[in-house]
């Protein structure tokens, strides 16, 4: 049975995608079968894996409304045991017609429900904002990851995010919980970074997983070429934090 | 009569509350006087302004439904020339409040229609989406000010703000031009940088600002303390890059 987690920060920019896409696959690296979601109307999980938007025949979208085409949705991907359920265009428009829907807050994890078994993590990828695609994410996940970027904005908007957190667990998703909160983007040469890391580590402790990710622009190129980071350049800091993320992950998932 | 200015992106953390906040309060230092709208529900231009977004009394979101306190929402901040209408928590439920409301995309245009004799600029800062929020910056603006992180993802969302530019002028406000667009973020070490500039410049040409933000740990810093980066850091390269883009946004005014 799946282990399904959003990845999830209203905040713009600090590095969901990104942890979508080599945390994933990382885990697949360690024989691991993962599923991802891309429920941004940006698509950038989608095409950092490679695929364009436009030709996307069926996408999380077309699932909203019609949940027999499960099977047409799910693309496999160039790394072994990561398939993708894509976004297109088509969901810029999803937050306004959701409003109205029965059971607007319940799309994605009712498409979910018939996929569970198959893999071993399902990961969400989240647009920048607290609409209905985010609480959609998170109330079909039984955990979130948090990426925060080491600057001010970020951490600063972490409490509206434990609020709507909070307010998803008590009225959509009881089981919701926080898997862990990533440290992104962390600049060694500036005393920003430190003290970022410093205030975020003392308020969430042991929240916070062990493994930093720094900045590394081999992160950054990799999306240009459409692959993860561990295909653009095995031997970058930013492959070899993303794989030590992925074994923390385990580790933590294993001892419950 | 203002000229009214929305900064827009819906790739996050691009820079656009960076760019919204460090512009405005060049342009004061230059005499013009400017209002600043924050129609992000993170209220980030709000925050970096010193102000805390809970003890907001009126903030733009009470505007959409009683535009008699107008008055009382415009805050004056510590630059002369240079005030705020802020946001608050409230926001944040705003774009689903607002699907089913009357004349949803003019919400913030009416509020602005009675304040531009006031001013020389207003900007509008918005949230990383294509929303109802953005939609209705975008409705409200003479033209639009575009920042582009000099990155991957940041250059393949353009086409989707393109698009949508052109539904909005097509369908909400004829008037809407492309102000600039905003390289930021650029990093002199890395190739991506250059390329990314590069493509943007090629495909853009004179409608890209000749100003280019670099990346500088200052702006980072700045609302840390609540401040813009002339009162943090004034002898800063991006300070003197706020600096220069307030005299080319004035200068290309100037030419219509
Ligand atoms: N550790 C890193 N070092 C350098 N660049 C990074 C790093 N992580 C992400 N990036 C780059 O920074 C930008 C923002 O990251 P990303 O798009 O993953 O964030 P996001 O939170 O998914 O953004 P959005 O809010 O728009 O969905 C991207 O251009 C990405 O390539
Ligand atoms: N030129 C720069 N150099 C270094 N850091 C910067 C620069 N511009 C912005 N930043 C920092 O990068 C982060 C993203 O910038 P900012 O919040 O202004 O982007 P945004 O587009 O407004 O984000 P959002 O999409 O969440 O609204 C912030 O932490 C900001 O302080
Ligand atoms: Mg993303
Ligand atoms: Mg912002």
């Amino acid at each position: 049975m799946a282990r399904i987690i959003t990845i999830a920060n209203q905040k713009g920019g600090v590095g969901k995608t990104t942890t979508t896409i080599n945390l994933s696959t990382c885990l697949c690296d360690l024989n691991k079968k993962v599923l991802l979601i891309d429920i941004d109307p940006q698509g950038n999980t989608t095409s950092g894996l490679g695929y364009s938007k436009n030709k996307i025949a069926v996408s999380i979208y077309d699932l909203f409304s019609d949940q027999e085409k499960i099977n047409q949705a799910i693309l496999n991907t160039s790394i072994p045991g990561l398939s993708l359920i894509p976004a297109n265009i088509s969901l810029t428009g999803a937050e306004i017609e959701l409003v109205n829907l029965e059971q607007r807050e319940f799309r994605v994890k009712s498409i979910l429900d018939s996929l569970k078994e198959n893999y071993d993590y399902i990961f969400i990828d989240c647009p920048p904002s607290l609409g209905l695609l985010t609480i959609n994410g998170l109330t079909a996940a039984n955990s979130i990851i948090i990426p925060v970027q080491c600057a001010y904005y970020a951490m600063e908007g972490l409490g509206q995010l434990l609020n709507t957190i909070k307010l998803v667990k008590d009225r959509l998703n009881r089981s919701l919980k926080i898997e862990g909160i990533l440290l992104t983007m962390y600049d060694a040469r500036t005393n920003l970074s430190y003290q970022v890391a410093k205030e975020i580590k003392t308020h969430f402790r042991e929240k916070v997983y062990e493994t930093i990710i720094p900045t590394n622009v081999k992160l950054a190129e990799a999306p240009g070429f459409g692959k993860p980071i561990t295909l653009h350049d095995n031997q970058s800091t930013g492959a070899k934090c993303y794989q030590k993320l992925a074994e923390e992950v385990i580790r933590r998932n294993k001892n419950g």
